[in-house]
């Protein structure tokens, strides 16, 4: 059966944060207020992970995006802490 | 290519490397092949010359799954396939696999040479490359591993940070 579209959702913000934690050094997102504050964080560091893939830079977490987001990779982040 | 931050290097051109254990999905043989294959790569760009070592070595190679004492663990099947230090002591330059994954000699997913080949990039001070035909790209793509040659953006990297090959024949 196919998800709710909310629950797409939900999952394709996980996989935004938790890649962008591992790789683009988002600071950890631990409560929805944090999550509001850190929104144009997110933007940005999208923007950031956009441009490097030579993908659209839209800042938002699109097909595309969210494809390149799921293959299998190098464990090193791509920007320095 | 991207240098590491802070351009760390081997102040030494002799590297040792150890292979510290081995995946049941390969001979031990096939594994040493695979790994002196990777360092052939590099060693063949630049003036770095790698022994095996029995002992302390320069570079580490392990393979190890989930949490596994570097803050960095891994996430099973797929995803994450390794990662790499950069040159140091201790840990550095260490090449981490993920022993969940499925390792092959072949053109399935993952073929263990080409892995290795991209960690030993930041063992040795290269960072992730946005060139997606480099080695150093972050997202695994298969090459045929018998004619393989390293792009010429990973050889600008690597001669950027230790110099041109000492041999007469340039790659």
């Amino acid at each position: 059966f196919p998800l709710p579209p909310q629950h797409n959702e939900e999952k394709n913000i996980k996989t935004v944060q938790n890649y962008l934690e591992k790789f683009y050094q988002l600071p950890k997102i631990r409560s929805q207020s944090t999550r509001m504050h850190s929104k144009s964080v997110i933007v940005e560091k999208l923007k950031e992970m956009q441009q490097f893939f030579g993908l659209n830079v839209t800042g938002k977490p699109d097909e595309e995006t969210l494809e390149m987001m799921q293959k299998p990779r190098c464990g090193v982040p791509d920007s320095s802490e | 290519f991207m240098l590491t931050p802070g351009n760390p290097k081997w102040p030494h051109n002799n590297l040792t490397y150890r292979i510290i254990n081995y995946t049941p999905q390969l001979s031990q043989a096939d594994v040493e092949a695979a790994i002196k294959k990777a360092l052939q790569v590099w060693s063949d760009a630049s003036p770095l010359k790698f022994t095996i070592s029995q002992g302390k070595a320069d570079i580490n190679f392990v393979f190890v799954q989930r949490v596994h004492g570097d803050n960095s663990p891994f996430d099973g099947p797929n995803g994450i396939l390794a990662h790499a230090f950069q040159p140091g002591q201790g840990i550095g330059g260490d090449v981490h696999f993920d022993a969940e994954e499925t390792w092959t000699k072949t053109n399935e997913n993952y073929n263990l040479f080409l892995v290795a080949a991209h960690e030993l990039g930041h063992s040795l001070g290269l960072s992730h490359s946005s060139d997606p035909g480099a080695l150093m790209y972050p997202n695994y793509a298969f090459s045929e591993p018998s004619t393989y040659s390293l792009p010429q953006d990973d050889i600008n990297g690597i001669q950027a940070i230790y110099g041109p090959t000492d041999s007469p024949v340039q790659p």
